[in-house]
This record gives structure tokens, sequence and C-alpha cells, in this order.
């Protein structure tokens, strides 16, 4: 049986993306079967494996929306291992669009009912925001993997966020569980990035991966090229860290 | 006649908050008055500037839902020409809220309309989304200001927000206007700072200011000082792009 695994943070530009196409990628080079779900519009976890969201038949925005199966929009990448259920910029207009339906925060839970039976690992990629695509991921998902930027204002929003997930787990999804919190960007030289580190793991103890992923230029570089860095460039050490992480998701690190 | 600017860019992470915060202190400095409306639920321009979102007695929330006047949650910074408008978390569900409300997209418009007899420069700092938050703020603005980081991402969400202005313009606000894109987080050791910059420029032309915000730790230490660079650190690299910012954006660029 599957797991579905909600990758979320509010704040923005922390990581998300990068953590779900690498660590993704990384079990999908383990010969875990992976699919990546894009629920954010702005599409990068999409273009990152080298799809371009303007050219795609049919995305996330049909499956919720007019409700095709998920496996009519679910496309193949170069890693055999490894499938992505592409978003592109329609995805804009589906939170208006659902406010007023019926059961709207429990739309993608329905239409991926059987994506626990074809997957073992399901990656959904959130946008920086607490909205209806992330709280219908949230309903969909068993957990929430929550990726922390070494930055001040990281900290600031991690209230909102467990109290968005506890808010779930009350009213919606009383299963959904914290799969674990990634430090990202890690930069050993700076006062600030150890700082945060250290807030973060005082705060959720054994919650946090040992894997730290440090600031590493490849990782920035990699979606340019519409490749996961492990294939772009796997000595870097961008690719070293999210193997480890890979290692110790699957191992469980608590 | 004040001139309100929405800062804004749904890709998350790229320095909205830290040009919101810097460039109006920079102005602030060289006694221009000035607002800062804090518009994201996140309420990073807020605690920025050293104010405790969770201790405030009255919020944009209250302006935005309850109509109280804008003044009586504005705030005086330590910077003698520099004001904020605060947020808090209730901001979250404003979003919800406001949907089936008549005139959705012009409540913030309405509640400002005395400002630019305040204030010569009003600064909405803008969540990483294009939603009904974003949308208020470029229906009640002037101009758009586009902070994009030297990241390849970065590229990839400006169709979308070139788009959504120009529906406001069509529909909402045919003043509104490109103030102009400011280079942010640029590192000169690194080829993908200098291939994304030279694309911008390519792209946007004159639109783009000559003065580029190097990355620089000091910006971000300096808001969990609570302080703007400015007075956090005034010999950093930091301080001084802000600096020479604020000198382009009053003296026009183009
Ligand atoms: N460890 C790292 N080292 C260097 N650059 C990184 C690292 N992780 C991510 N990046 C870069 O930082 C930027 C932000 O990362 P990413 O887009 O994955 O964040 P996000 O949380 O998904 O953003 P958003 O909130 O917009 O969805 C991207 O340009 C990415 O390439
Ligand atoms: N030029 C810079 N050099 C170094 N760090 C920076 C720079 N600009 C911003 N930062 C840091 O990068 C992070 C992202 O910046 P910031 O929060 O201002 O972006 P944002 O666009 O407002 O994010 P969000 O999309 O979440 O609102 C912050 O931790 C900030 O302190
Ligand atoms: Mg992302
Ligand atoms: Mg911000």
């Amino acid at each position: 049986m599957g797991k579905i695994v909600a990758i979320a943070n509010q704040k923005g530009g922390v990581g998300k993306t990068t953590t779900a196409i690498n660590l993704a990628s990384s079990l999908a080079v383990m010969e875990k079967r992976i699919l990546i779900i894009d629920i954010d519009p702005q599409a990068n976890a999409t273009s990152g494996l080298g799809f371009d969201p303007a050219n795609l038949e049919s995305t996330i925005y049909d499956v919720l929306l007019e409700k095709i199966p998920y496996k009519n929009a679910v496309q193949k990448t170069f890693l055999e291992y490894l499938d992505v259920l592409p978003a592109n910029q329609e995805l804009v207009g589906a939170e208006i669009e659902m406010v007023n339906m019926m059961s709207r925060e429990t739309r993608l839970s329905k239409v991926l009912k059987n994506v626990r039976n074809e997957y073992e690992y399901i990656f959904i990629d959130c946008p920086p925001s607490l909205n209806l695509l992330t709280v219908n991921s949230f309903t969909a998902g068993d957990s929430v993997l929550i990726p922390i930027q070494c930055e001040y204002f990281a900290l600031e929003g991690l209230t909102q966020l467990l109290y968005t997930i506890r808010l779930i787990q009350r009213n919606l999804n009383a299963k959904l569980d914290l799969e674990g919190i990634v430090l990202t960007m890690y930069d050993s030289r700076l006062n600030l990035s150890k700082m945060v580190a250290e807030e973060v793991r005082k705060y959720f103890g054994d919650k946090v991966y040992q894997t730290v992923i440090s600031r590493n230029v490849r990782l920035g570089e990699a979606p340019s090229y519409g490749q996961p860095i492990i294939s772009f460039d796997i000595h870097s050490s961008g690719a070293i860290n999210y193997m480890k992480l890979a290692e110790e998701f699957i191992h469980g690190k608590k």
C-alpha cells in the first residue's frame, strides 16, 4: 500500500519543489515506484522535470475540476520508476472555482482513491499558501513533509502551518501525520543558518531529519535542464544530500 | 499626491518582503513619508519591523473585513517617516470570507481612499500567490514593483504575473502600471545569476532597475532583530544596494 506525502510550507522559496523533485527521483533510482503530483499553479515541478506546462493535453486541473481519471493526465519521465501528474496555469482559477462546490476540500482525495495501489510513494508539491489546493493535499495525504529554509522568516510561519495541519486532522483527515521536517539551503559558514537549525531541532526534536540539505548552486541549475540533480550532477553535494535523505526517509529516522 | 506601489510576485521567497522593508526605510531616511501595508498572512513585514503579529490591537484584517479606518491600525516605527499597517494570521481566513462579498476586489482601494494625502509612497507587501489579497492590492495600486530572484524558476512565473496585471488593467484598474523590476539575491560568482539577469534585461529592457540587490547575509539577519538593513548594518552591501535602489526609484530609472 502506497503512501501519500504532501510537501508543504506556506513560506515561499524554502525548497518544496526542489525537495519534491529530488527526493522522489532519488527514491525512483532505488526502484520505488513514485508519483509526483504538482498542485502549484506555478507548475515548477512540471517544468523542473522537463515538461512544458503550456503544452500538456491534461493536467491536475482536469482531474480536480473535470474529474477525468488521474491516469489520463499522468506523464512518464525518463526515470523508469518516476511518473508525474503535471500542472499548468489553469490551476490559478481552481481555487475560486472550487470554493462554492460541494465537499470542496475532499475533491483530490476522491480522485486519488486508487493511486496507493499503483505507486509506493506519492509526493504532492504544494503552492506557497494555505489555500484550498493545499487543504485538498492535506485531506488526501497520509502525512506532511515540511522543508524549512535556514533563514529567520522560516521560523515565523511554522505555528500557522502546524495549526492548519491540526485543523485538518480534527475536521477532514484524522490520520494525517507529520512525516518530518527537512532543513534546506543550509550554509555552514553562516551563523544565521546554524541558529535557525538549532531552533528547529530544539522545537521538533527527532521529527527533524538528520540529513541537512546544504546550499548548492547545482540544485538551482538542474531545473533549467529539466533534470533532477541525480541525473544532472550525481557527484554534487545536492545529489549526495538528497540520496541520503531518501535513505533516511525509507528507513525511518525516528 | 502619494503613490501606491504593490510589491508582488507569486513565486515564493524572491525578496518581496525584504524589498518592501528596505526600499521603504531607505526612502524614509530621505524624509519621504512612507507607509508599508502588510497584506500577507505570514506577516513577515510586520515582524521584520519589530512588531509581534500575535499582539496587535488591529491589523489590515480589521480594515478590510470590519471596515475600521486604516488609521486606527497604523503603527509608528522607530523611523520617524515610516509607518506600518500590520498583518496577523487572521488574514489567512480573509480570502475565503471575501469571495462571496460584493465588489470583493475593490475593498482595499475603498478603505485606502485618503491614504495618498497622508503619505508620499505606500508599499503593499503581497503574499506569494495571485489570490484575492494580491488582486485587491493591484486594484488599489498605481503600479506594481516586481522583485525577481536570479534563479531559474523565477523566470517561469513572469508570464502569469504579467497576464494577471493586464487582466486587472482591463477590468478593475486601468491606471495600473509596471513600476519596475528589481533583480534580487544576485551572486556575481554564479553563472546561473548572470544568465537569469541577462534574460530578464533582454525581455524587460529599461523596466529593470540598474541597481541589483546582491546576496548578502546581513539582509537575512536584520529581520531577526526587527530592523531594516539601514539601521541594522548601514555599511553592508545590502544597505548600500537598497539605498541606491531608493535613489533610482525616486529619480526614475527609465
Ligand atoms: N539547497 C539548495 N541550494 C541552492 N539553491 C536551492 C536549494 N534548494 C532550492 N534552491 C533554489 O532556490 C529556489 C527556491 O526553491 P524552490 O523553488 O524549490 O522552493 P519552493 O518552496 O518550491 O518555492 P515556492 O514557494 O515558490 O513554491 C529555486 O530557485 C531553487 O532552485
Ligand atoms: N539579497 C538577499 N541576500 C540574502 N538573503 C536575502 C536577500 N533578500 C532576501 N533574503 C532572505 O531570503 C529569504 C526570502 O526573502 P523574503 O522573505 O523577503 O522573500 P518573499 O518574496 O517576501 O517571500 P514570500 O514569498 O514567502 O513572501 C528571507 O529569509 C530573506 O531574509
Ligand atoms: Mg515550489
Ligand atoms: Mg514575503
